[in-house]
């Protein structure tokens, strides 16, 4: 039913090919599931793309067309995305408007919502992890780290979500936390679109500690209770929150609409961070320009 | 809940489920049966009258009932091994379900089940998260790592690949806590709280029967509910889905709890603002001149009046439920029968099971007969 | 259905499992709220 054409694409768990679907030409991806290398078997990440994409299904989110077994193989047939934001974004030749990034962060948040209300946490949310389809939509891609939301007293690991677009609560080591770390990622993606380089690039798990809290300020109890609890809390440098102007001069040109989105998303306390729903309905949304029709978006 | 693999994937009608069980046993027994044939072909001469009537009478391919004994059988012990390595009861759901339904698409003359018992427990921990090394799981199960992993995607291209499930724990802490609510003040808590943890045990053992395929996680949280306690839970789905007058009704006095109170003045504090909004509308449409300044007046009145209907109706809805699109009866109807499917499941003997196995056996090994 | 089944009301539930951890720094710290808690249950429960 499907040919592999050539490879676009290899990983540690799977190699990506581009492929056509016989019955109607239509193009496709194959994410062809090493198994091999696994010596516990079927991959951890092999299942969880296939249980939550299974039970995924919104225009922005990647969709799971069919999956077969070939020579052993698992074999994942999924939409044919030929772009990513990361490569949009480093591509300086590519000009875009405030209306462009306002359509690509509203399709990012509608699928995330999706996965959030399907009690999915993404957790690895990053520039090229939201494909592009041909017709520019943004569709929210890669689930090899998701999971559904835990039962109260399961544990979680925090070792999670790349590094640049990891929340503080994970950096502090936080072992229930909620979907309040992918919206942190979708902020620090929102800051990379105005900004066009990355926001938060710490060097290693120490540094992004230091990256994160010089730019946005060093948590402190009253702004988040409990958080002096955490283990490496007491070796931090303390910084102050930027002002709204200091945030202003980082962002030029946004409006003040946009500027209290990301701080909602870039929000320390991760009890007070916004959720999507919130997001979604900020007045940033509502306000001039519109988003761009994805298609007409370069 | 129907956009879910559980929901698209493994609901059945009583008379689909058998269909397809049937189909899944004579697909095996074609199988055997070629088999057999082979066997006797190939032995020729060597083989006498009497071993030929011996293996006619011993290797007999497995009835569908049969089959399913011996699944039901098995699908205890997972639950059993699931417990004696202390998996979270979910974990052990997700391993029971697997099981079951490997053997709606597979036979147990082409796959032994013992076979699958670990293979089956161990992808259930990965798909819950729970993750445990082959080898580690190995030894605890006293199993070896190749007898786990040899049909692990033989398991999962049989599952259809959907490994999400849906099961009726996280329903009945929701009926739990609704309970409470639409009850609230009426029920005694450490009697819930019991009552709670009874009903979970209740619920793995439902999920040993069909009921998992003909009625959805909340409906069979319910019938568990109200096989454990008939009058609170009916009570409370009167409350929750009934008609007012019903609940009145049915209990004589209706059960006013603060929420319902508090909904009630809610309820007259919405018709009185309504009542002055549309007060003030007339009175402004006066001052400010006569109507036709005020082009569509008519419309403008009437839309007044919609709203205020609707608005009136919206507070006709009974308190402390939303928009209610559940009739209760149909609902009390699906509720006993799954009681009833859950109630009339059979255990499995031992003997029983030993010799549908030995039937089994004799299928696979022909030469041993 | 846009109309949820439900409505949360957690001055209404005795729920000793979820009660105590509302008051535990290490939940608190990580984000945890027990209206995420309240929310996936019930949604479960009605759907």
């Amino acid at each position: 039913s499907y040919s592999k054409e050539n490879k676009v694409g290899e990983g540690t768990y799977a190699v990506v090919y581009l492929g056509t679907r016989q019955s109607d030409s239509k193009k496709i991806a194959i994410k062809e599931i090493k198994t091999s290398e696994f010596k516990d078997g079927l991959d951890m990440s092999a299942i969880r793309e296939v249980k939550y994409l299974q039970e995924l299904e919104h225009p922005n989110v990647i969709r799971l067309m069919d999956i077969f077994m070939a020579y052993n193989n698992l074999n994942l047939v999924l939409e044919f995305l030929p772009s990513d934001l990361e490569v949009v974004i480093k591509d300086k030749s590519v000009l875009f408007t405030q209306a462009d990034i306002k359509s690509w962060l509203l399709m990012t948040l509608r699928g995330v919502h999706h996965c959030h209300r399907n009690f999915v946490l993404h957790r690895d949310l990053k520039p090229n992890n939201l494909l592009i389809s041909p017709e520019g939509i943004i569709k929210v891609a890669d689930f090899g780290l998701a999971r559904a939301v835990p039962n109260p007293r399961e544990i979680l690991t925090s070792n999670v979500v790349t590094r640049w677009y990891r929340a503080p609560e994970l950096l502090f080591g936080a072992k229930h936390y909620t979907y309040a770390v992918d919206v942190w990622s979708v902020g620090v993606i929102f800051a990379e679109m105005l900004l066009r380089v990355p926001y938060l690039p710490g060097k290693d798990d120490v540094d992004q500690m230091e990256v994160t809290f010089r730019a946005l300020g060093t948590p402190t109890e009253k702004d988040w209770p409990s958080v002096s609890m955490f283990p490496s809390y007491n070796k931090l440098q303390i910084y102050p929150p930027p002002s709204r102007d200091e945030l202003r001069n980082r962002f030029i040109a946004v409006s003040s609409s946009a500027l209290n989105l990301m701080c909602g998303m870039l929000e320390m306390n991760p009890g007070n961070r916004w959720s999507t729903v919130q997001c979604l309905e900020s007045a940033y949304f509502k306000e001039l320009p519109s988003p761009s029709n994805p298609a007409d978006i370069n | 809940y129907r956009h879910s693999s559980q929901y698209r994937h493994w609901s059945y009608t009583v008379g689909h489920l058998r269909e397809k069980r049937i189909e899944t046993n004579l697909k095996a027994v074609k199988l055997i049966q070629a088999k057999l044939q082979k066997f006797i072909d190939e032995q020729g001469d060597n083989i006498s009258q009497s071993e030929l009537q011996t293996l006619k009478s011993k290797a007999v391919p497995l009835t569908m009932e049969e089959e399913l004994k011996l699944v039901n059988f098995y699908t205890k012990k997972v639950q059993v091994i699931g417990k004696h390595l202390n998996l979270p009861t979910e974990v052990i759901a997700t391993s029971i379900t697997f099981f079951r339904r490997f053997y709606l698409e597979e036979s147990v003359m082409k796959y032994d089940p013992k076979e699958l018992v670990h293979t089956t427990i161990f992808l259930a921990c990965k798909a819950e998260n729970y993750f445990i090394g082959v080898d580690s799981f190995a030894k605890k199960a006293k199993s070896t790592k190749d007898e786990i992993l040899k049909y692990e995607f033989k398991l999962l291209e049989s599952l259809k690949f959907t490994l999400l499930n849906h099961h009726p724990y996280k329903p009945l802490h929701g009926f739990f806590l609704d309970i409470q609510q639409m009850l609230y003040g009426k029920v005694d808590l450490k009697y819930m709280g019991k009552m709670y943890d009874k009903c979970r045990r209740k619920i793995t053992e439902a999920l040993l029967t069909d009921a998992v395929y003909h009625f959805t996680p909340p409906q069979i949280t319910l019938a568990v509910l109200i096989d454990e306690d008939e009058l609170l839970v009916t009570r409370y789905l009167q409350m929750k889905f009934g008609k007012p007058e019903e609940t009145v009704e049915e209990t004589g006095t209706e059960i006013v709890t603060p929420a319902k109170e508090n909904a009630q003045k809610e309820k007259q504090e919405v018709k009185q603002e309504v009542k002055q909004e549309v007060k003030q509308e007339g009175e402004k449409s006066e001052q400010n001149g006569k109507p036709e300044d005020h082009p569509n007046t008519e419309k403008e009145e009437e839309g007044a009046e919609t709203k205020q209907e609707e608005e009136e109706e919206e507070a006709e809805v009974p308190d402390g439920k939303d928009e209610n699109t559940i009739e209760l009866d149909k609902l009390m109807e699906q509720i006993m029968a799954c009681k009833e499917m859950i109630a009339s499941m059979s255990v499995v003997s031992t003997q029983d099971a030993k010799l549908i196995y030995a039937k089994n056996y004799y299928c696979q090994y022909p030469d041993i007969v | 259905d846009v109309e949820k089944r439900y409505s949360i009301n957690p001055d209404h539930y005795n729920d000793p499992f979820i009660k105590d951890l509302e008051s535990n720094r290490e939940y608190l710290a990580s984000g945890f709220r027990t209206d995420y808690v309240y929310d996936r249950v019930l949604t479960e429960a009605f759907m």
